[in-house]
């Protein structure tokens, strides 16, 4: 696993985190 | 570093909505109807936070992971 493999996962953990905090947002 | 923790704990308790006190992959999988990730997506994303892998995602490392997340 090199660099290309733990960008494409940071990449995922970001959408991942965005995705719950608008969610979080939405439902506030 | 006190409200990041505050903001963890939050997004945490989205995940696991029992109160269990952990999260395991099939919470992350039932969250797959709220958010726009894959099924391959959430485990990727659980793999990668559940740190000593032992299939219990902790708030501890839940929240290590949001700390890299917000570049902390």
């Amino acid at each position: 696993d090199g660099p290309k493999a733990n960008a494409a996962s940071e990449g995922v953990l970001a959408n991942f985190f965005n995705s719950l905090l608008n969610k979080k947002t939405g439902a506030a | 570093h006190v409200i990041m923790a505050e903001k963890a704990h939050e997004l945490f308790a989205i995940c696991d909505k029992e109160e269990k006190g952990f999260i395991t992959k099939r919470d992350m999988q039932r969250l797959q109807s709220e958010l726009p990730l894959s099924p391959d997506q959430l485990e990727a994303v659980f793999d990668s936070l559940d740190q000593d892998g032992n299939g219990f995602l902790t708030l501890d490392e839940f929240t290590e992971g949001f700390g890299s997340f917000l570049g902390l």
